[in-house]
């Protein structure tokens, strides 16, 4: 699956 | 965005927010950490580098803003302004043991070699750990005021939170991200002891009191 590209979490 | 990551979000801020105020009203750093509050404020300045270059949402850059600014102004009023209330005697945790490790692993486990991810990574590691030298300095201590115990209450229940979250998107998304889940796991591991006094003493009324 796809490990996230971007951090978008704080 | 899911209720979990907004919750645990809002008991960060609220986590964070407390201490500053306990200590801005009653003008004492007195059972607070110096070394944890250093630790976070790296954890955040290090971790939210990307506002300059992603922008994910207003949410997310104006609670980044809010992360950076609040911690920097909680290490100002421990080591400048109410630095005669600092308690050097029972913050003697040894952070270098913190950071060290999380420079190593962060270069040698990371999702990829690049400056803001290498930083990102070694925020994600350190903040695992950055809550030591204050638990450390309640154990040392052997209580901790009731304030400081809804601080460490709140900010356990963050990243407790964030687990769900990451189930959540897991199987709703079906993204994960396994650097930040096993740092999560282990910096929620280390709160359980406090999260059973909070909730058998705390909640009950009584002050924390950790077996000496």
């Amino acid at each position: 699956e796809g490990i996230k590209d971007i951090h978008d979490e704080l | 965005m899911n209720i979990f990551r907004i919750i645990g979000d809002l008991s960060h801020l609220l986590a964070i927010i407390i201490l500053l105020r306990k200590i801005w009203k009653t003008r004492s750093c007195a059972g607070i950490s110096g070394k944890s509050q250093i630790l976070f404020a790296l954890v955040y300045t290090t971790r939210y580098l990307d506002l300059v270059t992603t922008y994910v949402s207003l949410y997310n850059t104006v609670m980044k803003i809010i992360f950076i600014a609040v911690s920097i102004a909680t290490c100002y009023l421990i080591y400048m302004k109410f630095k005669a209330t600092y308690d050097h005697n029972h913050d003697t945790f040894r952070i270098e043991f913190l950071l060290a490790p999380a420079v190593i692993l962060a270069l040698l486990i990371n999702h990829d070699f690049t400056f803001l991810e290498i930083l990102w990574t070694f925020s994600i590691y350190l903040e695992s750990v950055a809550i030591l030298p204050q638990l450390f300095m309640v154990s040392k201590t052997g209580e901790a005021e009731s304030i400081t115990s809804h601080y460490l209450f709140a900010l356990g229940s963050y990243r407790a939170l964030y687990i769900l979250n990451w189930i959540y998107r897991y199987h709703n998304e079906e993204i994960y991200d396994l650097i930040a889940i096993v740092a999560g796991i282990v910096q929620t591991a280390l709160y359980c002891d406090f999260f059973y006094l909070y909730i058998t003493k705390v909640l009950r009324g009584k002050k924390l009191q950790l077996p000496a």
